[in-house]
């Protein structure tokens, strides 16, 4: 059923430019109670969920339609930024869950994201997007929205694909 | 721009659509 869902929002996207680049330039804005992009009540384990559907679904079109669609290929390395971020986020915190997740969330949280019981799928494709914002990275020069980067902020991507966040933190491991 | 990300992640169709997300998710 979640699957049924992830194609439904694709179609959608497929028909709302202007929603896929805002989705690319702006996911943060899904986690901002103050941005009225989710429902303002929703709690932040919930918001955190359907941006990694979002973020997830978006990366698979872009993927799909960059063939024959050189903006979609141009886009494609912040949709694997965004999806690796956003599938890991969980996993980097050393107290085992975000501060702002009820206690004891974040295993029911992460099982949560493609459907239920879907914890092994997460993994997966937290690993598979890690693995391609890697091989962005490596190619940094030969994209367009990369090449102009800053080194301090490409060493900041490069630490992230490997640490948790904060200073002396260990490895994030998915 | 940001306004117009603001913008169309506002759209009450949006809203719907990721109701739905969430709701097949649990």
């Amino acid at each position: 059923e979640f699957d049924q869902a992830a194609t439904r929002l694709a179609d959608y996207l497929h028909t709302r430019p202007g929603l896929l680049r805002a989705l690319v330039h702006s996911p943060h804005l899904l986690l901002d109670p103050q941005s009225d992009a989710l429902p303002g009540h929703w709690p932040p384990a919930r918001r955190w969920r359907v941006l990694a559907a979002c973020a997830d679904t978006v990366w698979a079109y872009l993927e799909r339609t960059a063939p024959t669609h050189s903006h979609h290929r141009r886009l494609l390395p912040l949709a694997a930024r965004s999806r690796f971020l956003a599938l890991s986020y969980p996993f980097r915190f050393r107290a085992g869950s975000p501060p702002d997740w009820g206690k004891d969330e974040l295993t029911r949280q992460t099982e949560l994201v493609f459907g239920r019981n879907s914890g092994a799928e997460l993994v997966r494709r937290a690993n598979e997007a890690r693995q391609a914002w890697a091989a962005y990275l490596d190619t940094y020069q030969s994209h367009p929205v990369l090449a102009e980067a800053a080194s301090h902020d490409l060493e900041e991507e490069v630490a992230a694909l490997a640490f948790r966040a904060g200073p002396r933190s260990g490895p994030l491991v998915l | 721009s940001p306004d117009a990300d603001r913008a169309a992640l506002t759209a009450p169709d949006w809203h719907a659509m990721v109701a739905c997300v969430a709701e097949e998710q649990e």
